[in-house]
């Protein structure tokens, strides 16, 4: 498919100046509404002191994502995809030029909502982080197999309204061990402050490792 | 664009089979989990008896919301849209052959969760629904205007959790209002009887206009 092999074109070269500056970079992708801003804010708050930050915001419109993220303080850059359901290789270069990245860690990349096609479009990541939440009911990993066989993190977020949907976070992980055996599979909450350590610590010690 | 285009000309064809058959057809867009299968259940449950429905349920894979669905009685063929990000006008087309139309009143077809490209591909419907909930957080209607702008009724789903994920329901109603003025904005939870036979009289009412 053309399209896509000239993103993974444009994905390898984001991927190589990544690397040249040293640079780790990791995909959020996830459902609609499931958690990712959120979680990226818990994790400049977390990780800000030690590591030096960057953001990519994509929203559809506007930048609402970005002005959240941005009031920490952190460099934060919006994007949008307008009619485009994921954010692509070309929208990540562009958004690339706008970050002194030889002074940046760690880049975090929040992708549009949306489980099927971001699988397919590499941005030029390191990592690759799906979030689901308990609220979207707890068939949503199976329904989305694709996505959850090509990431390298799941997070099940807001497991504190599991109840309040009638849904079991334990099942939503169990589905997603069974697709990926190999990954790290998370249960969140912001609620629940040790929950979110273990992200932290599980984002951390990968960004180590891969440095 | 020779996609969309096309679409557009199945969608008519799809439109034409279904006025000829006497056939009301609604659209439920809406985002991941927001709560379309449990509307549409819901929906079969009350209905039911006053009118003949069937149902297209549409899931990227395995026909999980279809066997909801089926459970009911309904007559209900499940459609995989895999790699594709949206029901379309073809996958409609062969889903149409499986039903027999002259004995069906109202079709209720579930489109995969997105709000972006569902509102492009047209399927041949009378009535299109986008359906979110508050969980998805209430600046989830702002990020999404084209699908808000070309629908003919807007649910605000899981009212009941709306201060578990510090969301105003009021707050997405405005924004649906503020779009598209000329439409039902409908906040509704399966725990507020009333909310939903707001739902069922808007629909039925609907029904019987355009029929
Ligand atoms: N109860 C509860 N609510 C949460 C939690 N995390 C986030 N929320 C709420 O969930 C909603 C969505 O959070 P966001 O961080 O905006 O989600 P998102 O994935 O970035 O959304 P989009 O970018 O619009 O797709 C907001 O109303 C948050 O307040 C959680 O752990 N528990
Ligand atoms: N608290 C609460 N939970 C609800 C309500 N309606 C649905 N749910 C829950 O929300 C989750 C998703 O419901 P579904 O009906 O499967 O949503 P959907 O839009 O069909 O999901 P997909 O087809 O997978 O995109 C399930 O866990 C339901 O139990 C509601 O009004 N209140
Ligand atoms: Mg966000
Ligand atoms: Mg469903
Ligand atoms: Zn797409
Ligand atoms: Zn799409």
């Amino acid at each position: 498919h053309d399209v896509l092999k000239a993103n993974d074109k444009l994905a390898a070269r984001n991927k190589k100046l990544l690397d040249k500056n040293g640079v780790l970079a990791i995909n959020f992708m996830g459902a609609i509404g499931s958690g990712k801003t959120t979680i990226i804010e818990k994790t400049v708050e977390n990780l800000g002191s030690k590591y030096r930050l960057a953001v990519i915001a994509g929203d559809v419109v506007a930048d609402m994502d970005a002005g959240r993220i941005a009031k920490l303080g952190v460099t934060t850059i919006p994007v949008n995809t307008g009619r485009e359901c994921h954010l692509d290789a070309k929208l990540v270069e562009k958004a690339l030029k706008s970050i002194d990245l030889k002074n940046v860690d760690i880049l975090l990349m929040e992708n549009v909502g949306n489980l099927i096609c971001p699988a397919d479009y590499k941005l030029g990541e390191h990592l690759r982080v799906v979030v689901v939440s308990v609220t979207e009911g707890d068939d949503i990993v199976l329904k989305h197999p694709m996505i959850f066989k090509h990431t390298d993190i799941a997070i099940i977020h807001k497991k504190d309204l599991a109840e309040a949907v009638f849904a079991s976070a334990e099942k939503m992980e169990d589905d997603a061990k069974h697709l990926n055996p190999d990954i790290p599979v998370l249960k969140t909450s912001i609620h629940d402050a040790e929950s979110m350590d273990k992200w932290f610590s599980t984002i951390s010690s990968m960004a180590d490792q891969l440095k």
